[in-house]
């Protein structure tokens, strides 16, 4: 049923003037609410297909989010968290690797490989310019990304890496 | 009156108070200059190192080299465009080399194949451009190419969203990043492409890669290309997962 939602949108901007961006503004804005609109209803399957691949599917307090405003260095989720988790799902049909850049209010984070040992990932504190923190509309407090390699993600496959607002050395203290 | 300044017949020179030079025209009242210093942050790390690059107040990009990678990635952010002055812009973005190209650059077609482009050039009809800019653009989805066939050296920007793209002098090649019109322009959408949010025009970011270098092997040179080209349009999801944790350990 959620998929319905894409399915129907995908159907309408098979139309020309979609495929090359040639439609009226007021039309421009309405495929922008159609995608927002399948997207939104995308998440709960994302967030269902994550919980089973990664074992959790049976625990109900678990919650997928996706960041839609990653182009302008704006995620809800990663700011006001202290501790999340992040999946990066690769999908294309080899493996890829990538680097991860999350928006983030603080100066000091960690990032720890949930793949292997939850060994500590090699990453890096970014400031994000200060024209992007003033774009019009982006309602971020995130000063900061922390950036990350993620090598290897299997073809059609996820990572999952941990971020807490902590630094390395408090983090080996409290374990 | 400033106490630094030099004047001559033609010109006054002297120092603001913020430090900027100003320079006055004596014999035109309504023309001035200022000069002025800028400095570009840089980041430096193990995982990127990048240079934060204002051009001015509506245009300015972050350049990235990784040390894992071969490409350049720009990301560029344009926008509000002003539009005070009453003149409709197109902003492009171009990336001049000293490759030999003579008059030649290629665009994919949809993703797929690459077409080649000669410019003021069409193979079927004997071509007068009208307008020799927009008559030299052609739609860019996801790649734009040049070479020197002598030297074999190639030189690509690919793109993260569809862009009109041209290369109008010989070793360019630029694409067409943003546009705030305040015509219609008379094809058709009888509007002009003028978009605004919070009472503004529109402010766009995008990422370009460049990459280039030494053709030796065609066929790793285009595959390498044809890689990085998908894993741009095709960027791996970020996802965030919430869960009742209250340690890193309950985590691992």
């Amino acid at each position: 049923e959620h998929l319905d939602h894409f399915r129907e949108a995908m159907g309408v901007m098979q139309h020309h003037d979609a495929v090359t961006g040639t439609e009226k503004q007021l039309v421009a804005n309405d495929y922008a609410r159609l995608l927002y609109k399948s997207m939104s209803h995308a998440g709960e399957m994302i967030s269902e297909a994550v919980g089973k691949w990664s074992g959790l599917a049976n625990e109900p307090s678990v919650k997928v989010f996706t960041c839609l405003e990653l182009n302008i260095s704006s995620c809800a989720f990663s700011e006001q968290n202290d501790m999340f988790i992040v999946v990066v799902y690769n999908p294309l049909s080899r493996p890829v690797s990538t680097y991860v850049r999350l928006p983030v209010k603080e100066n000091s984070y960690s990032v720890l490989s949930l793949n292997d040992d939850g060994l500590f990932q090699d990453m890096q504190m970014v400031p994000i310019p200060e024209r992007v923190q003033k774009i019009p509309g982006r309602l971020s407090n995130a000063v900061n990304e922390v950036v990350f390699r993620v090598e290897n993600i299997p073809a059609l496959g996820l990572k999952f890496y941990a971020v807490a607002k902590q630094s390395r050395e408090e983090i080996i203290e409290q374990s | 009156e400033p106490a630094e300044f030099i004047s001559s017949e033609l010109y006054n020179i002297s120092i603001n108070d913020d430090g900027n030079l100003i320079v006055r025209w004596n014999k035109q009242n309504n023309m001035n200059l200022v000069q002025s210093f800028h400095f570009y942050e840089g980041a430096e790390g193990p995982i990127v190192e990048e240079l934060h690059h204002t051009i001015n107040e509506w245009v300015s990009q972050v350049v990235r080299i990784y040390p894992e990678e071969e490409h350049i990635e720009f990301d560029w952010l344009v926008g509000p465009i002003p539009a005070k002055d009453k003149v409709g812009k197109e902003i492009v973005t171009r990336y001049s080399s000293n490759l030999k190209t003579d008059n030649v650059f290629y665009t994919d077609s949809n993703g797929r194949e690459m077409l080649k482009r000669v410019r003021n050039y069409r193979p079927t009809w004997d071509l007068e451009l009208k307008e020799p800019i927009s008559g030299n653009y052609y739609p860019v989805t996801s790649k734009i190419s040049i070479k020197d066939e002598e030297k074999q050296l190639k030189l690509s920007v690919l793109n993260d969203r569809a862009q009109g793209g041209s290369s109008l002098q010989d070793g360019a090649v630029e694409l067409m990043i943003h546009r705030r019109l305040l015509k219609d322009d008379a094809f058709g959408v009888n509007e002009a492409l003028n978009e605004t949010a919070f009472g503004e025009g529109l402010v766009a970011r995008g990422t370009h890669y460049l990459f280039g270098g030494k053709v030796k092997n065609v066929d790793k040179f285009v595959l390498k290309e044809k890689e990085l080209a998908l894993k741009l349009a095709l960027h791996p999801w970020i996802l965030g997962v919430s869960f009742d944790w209250n340690s890193i350990d309950n985590m691992r």
